[in-house]
Formats: C-alpha cells, sequence, structure tokens
C-alpha cells in the first residue's frame, strides 16, 4: 500500500 | 527529523514521564483528569497501529512503543492502583461528547477512506480535543498543583514545536499535510490560555 499519511512523525 | 521535532518529541516524552513521576512518587493522582490520560491512551493506540504493518526506525519504533506503554500505564495506576485517591466527581467532561463528533470528522474528512487511515485522523483530530477534560477539571476545582503545570505546559509546547516542524518540512521538503497542521493549531490554542497562567502566575495556578 502507498503511505498516505507520515508514519514517522509521532 | 529537524531540531523543532526532536525537541517537540522530546517535551512530549518529558511531559508524559513527568505526570507518570509524579502519581507514583506522590502515591496519588489528585488533580489529574483520568478521561484525559483515557483518551490519550486512545489516541496513541488509533494512532500506532502501523507498528504492525511497517518498519520505519528504530527511534520511530521505540517512542511509540513508549508514549503507548506510558499511557496505559498512567491509566493504570489512575483507575487501578491509586484508584482511591482519583477525583471522579471533578472529572465530569463527557468523553462521548468528544469521541463522537471527532470519529465521525475522521469518517468525513481524511485523506484515504481506509481503516487505518480513518483510525490516524481519529488520533489527530482527538489528541487536539483529549486535553478538554483535563482543563474542565481544572476550571471546576480552580487550581493545579505545580506539577501539573509542568505536565501542561511540556504537553502543550509539545505541539507547539510540531507547528514549527512543519513549517520547516514546507519550506525544506515541499510537506504539509492540513489535517495534522490545523488540528495541531487548534491543539495548541487551547493551551494559550494556561501558557499565559504558566508565565505570569508561574507553575502552581490558582484560578
Amino acid at each position: 500500500d502507498e503511505v498516505v499519511t507520515d508514519k514517522d512523525e509521532l | 527529523m529537524n531540531i523543532f521535532r526532536l525537541t517537540g518529541d522530546l517535551s512530549h516524552l518529558a511531559a508524559i514521564i513527568i505526570l507518570l513521576l509524579k502519581i507514583w512518587k506522590t502515591r496519588s493522582c489528585a488533580g489529574i483528569s483520568g478521561k484525559s490520560q483515557i483518551l490519550f491512551a486512545l489516541v496513541f493506540t488509533t494512532r500506532y497501529l502501523d507498528l504492525l504493518t511497517s518498519f520505519i526506525s528504530l527511534y520511530n519504533t521505540t517512542m511509540k512503543v513508549i508514549y503507548i506503554g506510558c499511557a496505559y500505564a498512567t491509566v493504570y495506576l489512575i483507575y487501578m492502583k491509586f484508584k482511591a485517591t482519583y477525583d471522579g466527581n471533578h472529572d465530569s467532561f463527557r468523553m462521548e461528547f468528544l469521541v463522537v463528533p471527532v470519529g465521525g470528522l475522521a469518517c468525513l474528512v481524511n485523506h484515504d477512506f481506509s481503516f487505518l487511515e480513518i483510525l490516524w485522523t481519529f488520533s489527530i483530530y482527538l489528541e487536539s480535543v483529549a486535553i478538554l477534560p483535563q482543563l474542565f477539571m481544572i476550571s471546576k476545582t480552580g487550581e493545579a498543583e505545580t506539577i501539573t503545570t509542568h505536565y501542561l505546559f511540556f504537553l502543550g509546547l509539545y505541539r507547539a514545536l510540531y507547528l514549527f516542524n512543519w513549517i520547516w518540512r514546507f519550506y525544506f521538503e515541499g510537506f504539509f499535510d492540513m489535517i495534522a497542521i490545523v488540528a495541531g493549531m487548534v491543539q495548541t490554542i487551547l493551551y494559550c490560555d494556561f501558557f499565559y497562567l504558566y508565565v505570569t502566575k508561574g507553575q502552581g495556578i490558582s484560578l
């Protein structure tokens, strides 16, 4: 799946 | 990763640890809204589900696990271990007044209508207002202990620093996420009144 939102940010 | 993001994360971590230590050391959760803590546990749970699907970095995984673990530990201390000291009568904000509208909004306004993304969006919206039961409790009792105000200060500072992080990322990476930015602004604005009291009255607040 394409990452939609930035899951690096907490 | 930039300096605003890092100090934001550390500020968030400091807030969480301060609250846990306060409750643990004083053996009391007086003045702390259990409902806000339940909402934060819900925020972390719904936002960090990607822990199960993808790996980003050791830093990322570690922080997420710490945030989730501390959130549940705090809820456990309030509702189980030090239940006798929990001031439920003054913690009367109705959680469903936040969770239901936020859930509806997350379904309507999101980046992608998929399970993980809707829960992520829900967590962003919910986090922005999750502190309301705590602020409501302080307004009801008319006071907050020094250490509680430190907790609120770092918790508010964290999202304010994230706003600078997003400005930074917009200029240097062309990145921006309108949902996170608007929710982050709302979240920070909710703390402004408190920031003013914290700076002018310093530490312990009595209204």
